[in-house]
């Protein structure tokens, strides 16, 4: 007979890890880097301080295969109370809510931690200080997997005697620097060269120290946290909506649980859609509640989606940033206006660089990002391909002849990127997403294409 | 300043649900079909029952754009006090052993009802009936999203009164049949052509019957749940499995938890690892635990993963489906014996259908199959792809220039089938995998060059 059982959600991903990026030791190593390093960057540019994020990755005195990476961040730190659950609890997060972070799911850090206790054993160490905060706290944490709950092996706290505040992570697991160092330099280098206004120290096992010194001192703008967009609304949502709403008439809790949903809007959008402004929302039946997704969902006359929860690189950055890694002979950014799928508000940034010291090859060279993360691995599956594929897309048209030296920059920022996976290493198929950034790359490939005739015309001249 | 909240498991996969295939409505309706078939096929052929399936999708007379999916199967139904948990508790089955079936995770048809739940608000209705039962039970559920957990609308039982045993699930969702049909047609025949054994029948939206009778009356032996190998250990499975063991010594508690470990092997393994036969399990520190993981793994003495618990097609199979489909030429079928990857065993099956029937193309047309089911998307990214794309694999040796009639199909089954994603859609370059499948490609493209040649040189002969 069948047995039947449940799993806790630290069971499901150990028993899955490889759906997190954690398939083998090589890959885990650079799961393990990334995952500490996006915390670190969130803690620090999404809350307007100027990051300086050290990462050292050393050789385990017990087991040369066994590797421990920390790192430090001068961020918002983390408030004592709730260290346990975010080390140590799967899907406990401070980003679940509307607003461009690396983080999303709630996983990754307790993923690196859990990898490390099933392959070295040993506990996650985490220091950590508020800015408020006077003391600073230490912990040592296991994760119980069957409960899905932090064991705290050791906690003590001291006086702080400095203004120091932030937070060191400390994780020992299994890798293969030898085929990680590559991802992992690659990386580190990507993200520093997107965040200029970010300080970055890396120590390899080998001792090797690579410093990314701050380019620029200023911060771009942090993003906000914002109400949900009538666009994206589905029946649970609005279940969920309404159970934590003070407003109890339509039309009252419209206003108030939604962005884009302002005193005149309401009044057209119930007219428009034949609802009762008065009606009780907590008395909403299923069927009339699916009318009202429904209808939400098709009204065309709300605000588009604000763009102030986003925080995009900049036409600057991406120009600089391209410049400094290729020193082309032509460089163009382009940042387009917010759009929007399922109500999540997204900007999609393109930069294209040529010539000079970009190699040439028989396809364009994809560089990829998501809320300012670097994507390595699945180019060929992420929706930035489908789009500036040769077979997909005609360059020949903006002068472009493959073999050609020619890189192509894709960033997609969103309050939710829709990735393929929780690995965040690609992005789906979502037709607004697709439709956008083959808006900017065309854009940007005019620009290339006038620069191209414009060069090749000068030849010309020269030749006669 | 942050607020920091937790998420049930099924919160995680409601606001995530991309990741697990329902992306928007076309993707929703294919994937709620596969999740209701798929486990309609795990209830009949694992248990020994030759499978009658029934499948209709049919309009929502509310709503042009809501479809109700039913399936209905002979299998061995659910036990009544199991029912609510087993579609209302995400993370919550009977699979979670080491056995070949098509589902693993505990959440395809949880996440077929919450999209259900979420875009029509109707609950799913549920009829089933154990073998042994005299009795048929009826539920209509809706999933308590926030504490992951069913909700019981409505509950009745009746006496039977016939011989009938299974089960049918109805599920309410949004879709998009004229984008979806053509993936679900392609689903339900490739299926049905992998499982001759197995009578399918489909009524489409449009009133559409399609009726696939009965090829063979013989069932493949149903895989067996079988114990962990050593190679796949890790000190988090150590502490599980002692915890659950009976064994308090070493040695005993090796012989009983794991397969391949017999009475011999065990002193011989304990020997060459210096570990203490007679030393208490319970009182291992993890110091020793994180040992006898890693000499575990690396011991090469154990048998070889056992193949009992797997259930290929068989080269018959491959070769009568490929037959029926395409009517080729030629066709070579392999059936690797077993390998293991982490411990896991897996076994890789090739096909090869040329000419004929088959249409020429410029690249080989790759059909896939995971634990017997269909895989349609990402192809690109998958790693049976990686394997025999032209610039990887060198067809021209075997006498294949492109564009050519060339039908590659593989099979990968296992214990645990490393899926990119929960999604199923595509599988992670594991290398013990990408290896054999290179072998059995290798091997069936050896015959396809026999026969090639041959009819080279009859032709040349004729041109004499
Ligand atoms: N360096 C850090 N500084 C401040 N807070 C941190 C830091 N690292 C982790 N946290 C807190 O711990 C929480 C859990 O981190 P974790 O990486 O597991 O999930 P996440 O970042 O929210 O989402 P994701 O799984 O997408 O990474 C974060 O939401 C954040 O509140
Ligand atoms: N038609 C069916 N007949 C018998 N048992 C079923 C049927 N459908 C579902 N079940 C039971 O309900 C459980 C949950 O099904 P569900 O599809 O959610 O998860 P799963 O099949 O175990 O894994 P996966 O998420 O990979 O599909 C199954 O493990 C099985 O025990
Ligand atoms: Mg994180
Ligand atoms: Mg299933």
């Amino acid at each position: 007979p069948e047995t039947f059982k449940s799993l806790s959600a630290a069971e499901f991903f150990y028993r899955n890890r490889e759906i997190a990026g954690f398939a083998n030791p090589t890959r885990a190593l650079y799961q393990t880097v990334r995952e500490l390093v996006e915390n670190a960057l969130d803690a620090t540019d999404t809350h307007g301080i100027l990051p300086i994020i050290k990462l050292y990755i050393e050789r385990s005195r017990d087991n040369p295969n066994h590797y421990i990476v920390t790192v430090e961040d001068n961020g918002v730190g983390i408030p004592p109370q709730y260290v346990p659950r975010a080390f140590g609890q799967v899907l406990f997060s401070s980003k679940y809510v509307l607003r461009q972070t690396r983080g999303m799911y709630g996983l990754g850090a307790k993923m690196a931690i859990l990898y490390g206790q099933i392959t070295t054993g040993k506990p996650v160490e985490v220091i950590t200080s508020p800015i408020v905060s006077g003391r600073i706290y230490y912990f040592k944490l296991n994760i119980d997997i069957k409960q899905n709950k932090p064991l705290i092996l050791e906690q003590k706290s001291w006086r702080k005697n400095s203004r120091w505040h932030g937070t060191i992570v400390s994780i020992t697991v299994e890798g293969d620097w030898s085929r990680a160092r590559q991802y992992i330099y690659d990386y580190i280098e990507k993200t520093a060269v997107a965040a200029p206004y970010a300080e970055l120290v890396f120590r390899d096992p080998d001792g090797k120290v690579t410093r990314y010194l701050r380019a620029i001192e200023k911060l771009p703008p942090p993003p906000k946290s914002v109400k949900p967009h009538p666009h994206g609304v589905d029946i649970e949502m609005l279940k969920f909506l309404i159970a934590s709403a003070k407003s109890t008439t339509l039309r009252e809790f419209l206003i108030e649980s939604f962005q884009g949903i302002g005193e005149v809007t309401v009044d057209r959008f119930l007219e428009w859609a034949g609802l009762d402004p008065k009606a009780d929302v907590r008395k909403m039946t299923v069927r009339s509640l699916e009318k009202l997704a429904r209808k939400l969902k098709e009204y065309t006359g709300f605000k588009p989606p604000r763009a102030d929860s986003l925080s995009p690189f900049s036409e600057d950055i991406i120009k600089a940033g391209l410049e400094r890694v290729f020193r082309p002979e032509f460089v163009a950014a382009v940042t387009r206006r917010p759009s929007a799928y399922s109500g999540h508000p997204f900007i999609i940034e393109v930069g294209i660089a040529y010539g000079g010291g970009v190699k040439s090859d028989r396809e364009p060279q994809l560089i990829r990002y998501a809320n300012k993360i670097p994507l390595l691995f699945d180019t060929k599956s992420d929706v930035a391909w489908k789009v500036i594929d040769p077979e997909k897309f005609d360059w020949k048209q903006y002068l472009v002849n493959f073999p050609a030296p020619l890189v192509v920059l894709v960033h997609v920022c969103s309050t939710k990127v829709p990735f393929k996976g929780v690995g965040k290493e690609s992005i789906a198929d979502v037709p607004e997403i697709e439709k956008e950034i083959r808006n900017a790359v065309r854009e940007a490939a005019r620009r290339l294409r006038r620069f191209l005739s414009k060069k090749r015309q000068e030849e010309e001249m020269r030749r006669r």
